[in-house]
């Protein structure tokens, strides 16, 4: 006997193949394949001395305490039990095989050389989880709630809310420490809609990235055990967001839709030791979470493309009118974009736009200006006029003039856009009190 | 100033006092140049002054903008940064007043008003100011009746025809040695006391330029043969408008 070594798939032959086997020879082969396999056996080649019920020489096979069957003969003989291509597969993950010879194998005196046979075996996946493959006193228990079958065995798993037993079978209420990452998805009091187990401590926790914000919405039916007047003495649904309770639900009035304007909620389920209401379900959904719609502080002040709505990541950008500035604190800015935070805030305040200020004018050396409008008015759009301390001096400006006013970029341009101060030259040969003879 | 009047406030707000070596004039041109003559800053045969103009910048004094020496000083000076001596002076030449104009430039530029005023250039083409008998004023705190003036005074006086310079100049004595250029003409009357004289110098020949309303200065008092005895000598401004625009302009 020669126990085959536990590969997965091999060759057994007939002693001596593919000589002719030997008279008298009894051999027996115990395949052995891993646990999750089943045995596929065939033959190659099989040539036996025939006989009737193959009383001489025969191959016996064996699996599962099954007898397989009895063969021997030639392919083709009217006598003895061939086998052709017959595939024997066992229901475990053993087969015994025996070959047996008797004293002769002639024929009218003469000796016939039967070569014998070679088989082929392969271990073959058993799915634990196809129901026919469990046999009636199948020591294995079945998985309680899913089975995962994979090449070599398989494996049990329970339905969100439960937690596989040590036995790897049997499914027991765990909802303790439900995670859930995905950005939408259903969750539900255990059995749901059937009632809910007893003694429950439920405890779901969805957490999705920052800047997102869950929406929770109960779908019908809702059915906590309440209490006319007390309020959920029996059996609590909580929901927090950040560790901030937004409510505590039971009853048959469904909380409808919940935003949270969190990226985290725990749902925390509590019921006492009786009860048969239905539980609750929620189908959860996130969005990117919502910032407040940005209002301008002051008339001067541009939203540029203001959205309806502004989500996380989103963002808008502030400008002034022309000849305002945008200040924030006291800081002047050249541009301004806020950015909607994960916490639905803005991640600056909205600045304010103040009216351009040109500061007092360039003094004019030998001359002076003056508010065309309001006196020492700078502000934006102000205007002044230069002069010079005539008849003394005489004004010599650019193409744009004696007025300057004050332009958006907060300097002082005449009317062609120039910033060039105007000059007093000197006045030559003009004396106040001129030579003037009079008495001729 | 001989056979002149007392000048108003106001008459002849160009009029710079300066004293270098020794009194003289100027006038000022814009608001920060004064307008002389050369040989006030470097004298006719003077020993020993090396001509070094950054030394007599720091040591002139220019007063302006009153007609009262004692007020001008009390005013104060202003102070002079650069001077320019027309290159065709020549201070080693004693008969010679060819080129007799210079320009110092002051530190500061001064702030102008009704007693201190720039006198005008004249146009480059308008020679009418020299024709013969074309009269311009001359003010000036230079030696009257052999006294220093201490208040402005000023002449009115006629241009003269060249020839009659030129006839008149030889007809003196020390004048036959005198050079008399084309870049200078000569002014005043043969017998009538009315010239200017010693510490005039500098000063400018004005004349009233009846179309623009303007006072322009045509000549810078130069030499002369003794004073009140004849025609005055006068720097031709005309001729040194590049020169003076391009030291002024460059500036």
């Amino acid at each position: 006997s020669s126990p085959v070594p536990s590969k997965l798939y091999g060759e057994i032959r007939s002693p001596g193949y593919p000589k002719p086997y030997p008279n008298n020879n009894i051999s027996t082969w115990d395949i052995h394949i891993p646990k999750g396999y089943v045995l596929k056996l065939t033959f190659r080649y099989f040539d036996l001395e025939p006989s009737e019920s193959c009383f001489y020489d025969y191959v016996k096979i064996k699996a599962d305490k099954k007898n397989l069957g009895r063969y021997c003969g030639q392919l083709g003989s009217n006598t003895g039990n061939h086998p052709g291509r017959k595939e024997f597969v066992s229901k475990g993950n053993r087969m015994h095989l025996a070959f047996h010879s008797d004293f002769s194998n002639e024929d009218n005196g003469t000796v016939i050389p039967y070569k014998g046979f070679l088989a082929y075996y392969q271990a073959v996946d058993l799915d634990e989880c196809d129901p026919n493959n469990a046999d009636e006193k199948d020591e294995r228990p079945q998985c309680q709630h899913f089975c995962h079958n994979y090449v070599g065995g398989y494996f049990c798993s329970c339905r969100a809310g439960y937690q596989l037993q040590s036995d790897h079978h049997t499914c027991k209420v765990e909802c303790s420490s439900e995670l859930f990452t995905e950005a939408s998805g259903y969750l539900s009091s255990p059995e749901y809609p059937q009632p809910y187990p007893e003694d429950l401590q439920c405890n779901y926790s969805i957490r999705l990235q920052k800047g997102l914000s869950i929406i929770l919405k109960f779908l019908e039916p809702f059915e906590i055990d309440d209490h006319q007047q007390v309020h959920c003495p029996y059996d609590q649904l909580k929901i927090q967001a950040r560790g901030r309770e937004i409510g505590e639900f039971c009853g048959k009035k469904s909380p409808g839709s919940i935003e949270t304007n969190s990226n985290e909620v725990d749902i925390l389920f509590f019921t006492d030791e009786s009860g048969f209401s239905r539980g609750w379900k929620i189908h959860y959904t996130s969005e990117k979470i919502r910032c407040p719609q940005p209002v301008p502080l002051d008339q001067f002040t541009i939203i540029t493309d203001m959205q309806p709505v502004y989500q996380f990541q989103d963002y808008f950008v502030v400008s002034c009118k022309t000849g305002y500035n945008l200040i924030q604190g006291n800081q002047k800015l050249l541009s301004f974009t806020a950015v909607c935070q994960a916490d639905g805030t803005w991640h600056q305040s909205m600045p304010r736009c103040e009216i351009v200020k040109c500061g007092t004018p360039a003094n004019l050396t030998n001359g002076a200006f003056s508010y065309v409008n309001k006196p020492g008015n700078d502000n934006y759009q102000s205007v002044i006029a230069y002069r010079c301390n005539e008849p003394y001096y005489h004004i010599v400006t650019g193409t744009g003039g004696e007025r300057f006013t004050c332009s958006p970029e907060g300097t002082w341009v005449d009317q062609d856009g120039q910033t060039r101060t105007p000059a007093c030259l000197p006045v030559c040969g003009k004396p106040d009190n001129p030579v003037t003879e009079i008495q001729r | 100033i001989l056979g002149g009047k007392r000048a108003a406030l106001g008459s002849f707000p160009w009029q710079a006092l300066t004293h270098i070596h020794g009194r003289g004039g100027g006038a000022l041109l814009g608001d920060r140049w004064i307008l002389t003559a050369a040989h006030t800053i470097l004298p006719k045969g003077a020993v020993g002054s090396n001509g070094d103009l950054e030394q007599l910048a720091q040591e002139a004094n220019v007063f302006l903008g009153h007609t009262s020496v004692e007020e001008l000083h009390r005013m104060g000076n202003h102070p002079v940064r650069r001077i320019f001596i027309h290159p065709d002076y020549n201070p080693n030449d004693e008969y010679n007043f060819n080129g007799d104009i210079a320009l110092m430039e002051l530190k500061h530029p001064v702030t102008l008003g009704p007693t201190l005023l720039p006198i005008c250039l004249p146009d480059s083409a308008n020679t009418t100011f020299y024709r013969d008998g074309h009269m311009g004023y001359v003010s000036g705190f230079g030696v009257e009746k052999n006294f220093i003036s201490n208040e402005l005074k000023y002449v009115s006086l006629p241009s003269i025809a060249r020839d009659t310079c030129r006839r008149w100049l030889l007809s003196k004595g020390t004048g036959k040695r005198m050079v008399f250029s084309e870049n200078m003409f000569c002014a005043g009357f043969p017998r009538v006391i009315q010239d200017t004289c010693q510490g005039d110098s500098g000063s400018v020949f004005t004349v009233l330029d009846a179309q623009s309303g303007r006072w322009v200065a045509t000549g810078i008092v130069s030499w002369g043969i003794g004073c009140g005895k004849g025609y005055g000598f006068y720097t031709k401004i005309i001729n040194y408008l590049d020169w003076i625009k391009g030291i002024v302009r460059e500036d």
